[in-house]
């Protein structure tokens, strides 16, 4: 565990708080992706299910249940809980995540997994494992696609959608660090460009967010 | 053993 390391877990789990309160606070859901969510939760479900196999720390369990219940969490608030289930605008979500996400996730995870591993090292948690890594950095592409249609996006939701990016950035740094302090620390490709294309979908978002901040303006999106 | 990474990340 490094400073990096523990900053992007804080991130991600301060995004989720962000966003759990801004559906309270506002009592609506408008402008959120819950097909990210959607996403994300599969993504921590396959990813985590060593937590049945074997235990690395408590703080590692820890979170893991803890990503995913609150993700889990949002969903629910968003589909199922009146007031904000009715503000919930399913045609502006439209992202198509079975065939553009899941489907292609799972092709390229099984031929990753085989390549890597080869048929007599075949385990079904490690391709599930490899599939998560994939489907985790695409899985903002639904909010990013609904932010764009809304254009203005609100205070909390903006700082929901940083701290998520600001996660997997800090992972970055957690990688450099690691390979540059830890002895016999190997190198993960597959993890390293997932991460990087994950931090590279918000480049744009970040440019918008920082300059709104700069101003004290209004943050909207361009056409 | 992993193959593609480190499990202990999350």
């Amino acid at each position: 565990m490094n400073i990096f390391r523990l900053a992007g877990d804080m991130s991600h789990v301060f995004s989720i708080l962000v966003l759990l309160l801004r559906l309270r606070v506002a009592k609506n859901a408008q402008g959120i992706s819950v097909r990210t969510h959607e996403l994300f939760l599969i993504v921590f479900l396959t990813r985590y299910l060593d937590l049945f196999t074997t235990f690395y720390s408590l703080y590692n369990s820890i979170m893991k249940i803890l990503y995913i219940v609150s993700t889990a969490s949002i969903i629910y608030t968003i589909k199922f809980q009146e007031p904000i289930k009715s503000t919930y605008d399913k045609s502006q979500d439209s992202f198509l995540y079975w065939q553009f996400a899941v489907a292609p996730c799972a092709v390229l995870a099984s031929v990753t997994h085989l390549i890597g591993s080869g048929i007599s090292g075949f385990s079904f948690i490690e391709l599930l494992w490899t599939f998560s890594i994939y489907l985790e950095s695409i899985a903002i592409l639904p909010q990013l696609i609904v932010l764009q249609r809304y254009r203005e996006v609100e205070n909390l939701t903006g700082n929901y959608i940083f701290f998520m990016g600001a996660y997997r950035f800090l992972y970055i740094l957690n990688w450099i660090y690691r390979a540059n302090f830890e002895a016999h620390y190997q190198h993960h490709w597959v993890v390293y460009i997932c991460g990087v294309l994950q931090t590279l979908l918000y480049v744009d978002f970040f440019y918008y967010y920082f300059k709104s901040k700069k101003s004290g303006g209004r943050f909207t999106l361009p056409t | 053993n992993p193959v593609f990474g480190d499990h202990d990340e999350l």
